[in-house]
């Protein structure tokens, strides 16, 4: 995945069957974000692979004052980007049989 | 030590030190 300065990570392990998931995200390269990032720390938050987007949860840390708006778009992606490699281990785990 | 901030969509966030090891080296 590409580096936006910002890493996701899985909170806890995948049992590869809930639908929500922990997630753990952090800002490696403060640089790499236009706006002013609040150093806080690790976010972790559940993420529903079914219901939710990454888009949406990226926007509810702005609104929370992690990021600045114009970071919503990178925090997005890096969300996404984790998501997908984590769909993506579970179909490959199920297509591979138990 | 850890804090929590719950959203008015009632998603929470939990904020937890990054621990140093995982930082890039500056």
């Amino acid at each position: 995945a590409e580096d936006t300065g910002v890493r996701v990570e899985l909170a806890e392990e995948d049992d590869g069957k809930k639908a929500a998931i922990a997630l753990k995200l952090w800002v490696e390269d403060p640089k790499k974000l236009k706006g002013k990032y609040k150093e806080s720390g690790a976010i972790e938050f559940t993420f529903d692979l079914e219901k939710e987007t990454p888009e949406g949860v990226a926007q509810e840390m702005v609104e929370s004052g992690f990021f600045h708006e114009s970071d919503a778009k990178i925090v997005g992606k890096s969300i996404r980007d984790r998501v997908a490699l984590i769909k993506w281990r579970r179909e490959r785990n199920v297509s591979a049989g138990p | 030590s850890a804090a929590q901030v719950v959203t008015s969509a009632g998603r929470r966030f939990i904020v937890s030190p990054v621990p140093e090891s995982r930082l890039k080296e500056q």
